[in-house]
């Protein structure tokens, strides 16, 4: 089925909202070139399973609904995952 | 718990701590309380001191700040990312920050600045953040009554690993989280909810959903920031929606899955006597009307639609129910009654008045 207008409109919301999460706690590099990324390897899912792992999360390296959940809650600022 | 990379900590064990600035959302002297007692869970389980001084460099530096605060690390506005603190060093070294959009306060509402400032300390002295759901160092804000708060066993055994124990001539303990499949688990107390079982121990709950495989934990605050951690006995009415929750010689009511005001009442409205000061277990049978109540070794019997305790009681456990005996908690299911002591759980066939099955006390966890 073609995705409604506001169905795109979360799916862009969420992942911005995923990505925005990995860079300040698990440490994503800010990639702007995203087309550019080789073949194969995907750091944000590599770095989404690290954050499903550390939750004790199904880790499936997609943003589930029990991911989205956790990376909406109020929190400390300092990274998960080095510092 | 997680040591911060590199393993920093402070060379000497008497720290000197300053408040910079308050934030005017509380009063003055409720931002010192708060980051005293803050402080003071670190200290009485470590060697560590903390001396508070007003106008010289501390080692940790404790301010309120606004988005771009010159450290690299903007805050983002109300929500989100709370609070930040600096691991163990020189200059901006154990400094701890706190956005000032936050909504701060000495309880419930908003944020709880102790518990908020306790975490970020952790990292001033050292820690990183812990992936145990019940350590203090856990990313997520969780809320705890300030005056019932324990630092977590996760948590002393981090900072004991890196300072040493206190002093005390008896070493400070915290609670552990529950494991699901501990086998050794024994729970508070157990209700049914609307379909779903809640297993209650210390702070915590595990929500088991029949739709689902695992059991969920939570903090009983997450639900209910109202009611205490302790609860020591529950039961569904399923017939008025309502579970009741009982702690020392007071209850609470829920209406679906809100607290209902007025309450805690005194247990004696239900027609205990004074002699009695807690319930050890209940559980309500639908098809009666009948709520039964284990204190020690005796029952007694609730009339639901008479909101009554019935004559001639309380009677001996044995009597009714075999030798189940002193029972932490119950709850019916599908007609048959589940008494849990410990980590044995007995199924009760309230027809035959027989213990039919003998169980583990964590069987509904599929472990």
């Amino acid at each position: 089925l073609p995705v409604a207008p506001e169905e795109a409109e979360d799916e862009g919301k969420n992942l911005q909202l995923v990505e925005s999460y990995l860079q300040n706690f698990y440490n994503l590099q800010k990639d702007h070139q995203h087309h550019l990324r080789n073949k194969g390897k995907n750091p944000l899912a590599a770095k989404l399973k690290e954050m499903q792992a550390f939750f004790g999360l199904e880790v499936t390296g997609k943003p589930d609904l029990e991911t989205l959940e956790i990376m909406k809650k109020p929190r400390c600022a300092i990274p998960d995952i080095g510092q | 718990y997680v040591f911060t990379p590199g393993n920093p900590k402070w060379k000497r064990n008497n720290l000197t701590y300053r408040i910079l600035n308050y934030t005017p959302k509380m009063r003055q002297a409720d931002v010192d309380e708060a980051i005293r007692k803050a402080l003071s869970v670190w200290s009485n389980v470590t060697p560590l001191t903390f001396r508070k001084v007003e106008d010289k460099e501390a080692d940790i530096m404790i301010s309120f700040a606004y988005r771009d605060h010159q450290d690299n690390s903007p805050f983002d506005g109300p929500n989100g990312q709370l609070a930040h603190a600096f691991q163990p060093g020189e200059g901006i070294g154990g400094d701890v920050h706190l956005d000032e959009e936050e909504t701060w306060t000495k309880d419930g509402r908003g944020y709880n600045l102790f518990i908020v400032i306790a975490h970020e300390l952790g990292h001033s002295l050292g820690l990183s953040h812990s992936n145990d759901p019940g350590a203090l160092m856990y990313p997520t804000y969780s809320y705890t009554d300030p005056n019932e708060f324990l630092l977590p066993q996760d948590d002393i055994d981090g900072i004991q690993a890196i300072y040493g124990q206190s002093n005390a001539a008896v070493q400070p303990t915290g609670p552990v989280t529950p494991q699901a499949c501990d086998p050794n688990l024994t729970f508070d107390a157990i209700t049914t909810l609307r379909g779903e079982k809640i297993f209650f121990k210390g702070r915590y709950m595990l929500r088991k959903h029949p739709a689902r495989t695992e059991a969920e934990l939570n903090f009983i605050s997450l639900l209910w920031p109202k009611l205490p951690s302790g609860i020591q006995a529950a039961y569904e009415n399923v017939e008025r929606d309502e579970v009741l929750l009982f702690k020392e010689d007071k209850y609470w009511v829920l209406r679906g899955y809100d607290i209902a005001p007025g309450y805690p009442k005194p247990i004696y409205h239900l027609g205990f006597p004074k002699t009695v000061k807690r319930v050890n277990a209940a559980y309500s049978d639908e098809t009666t009307g009948k709520t039964y109540f284990f204190i020690a070794d005796r029952y007694w019997r609730y009339d639901e639609n008479k909101k009554s305790m019935d004559h001639g009681y309380p009677k001996k456990i044995v009597s009714k129910f075999g030798k189940t005996g002193r029972v932490d908690a119950a709850f019916q299911k599908d007609g048959y009654v589940y008494f849990f002591r410990g980590t044995t759980q007995f199924q009760f066939d309230p027809r035959t008045k027989r213990i039919v099955r003998k169980m583990k006390s964590i069987s509904w966890f599929n472990c």
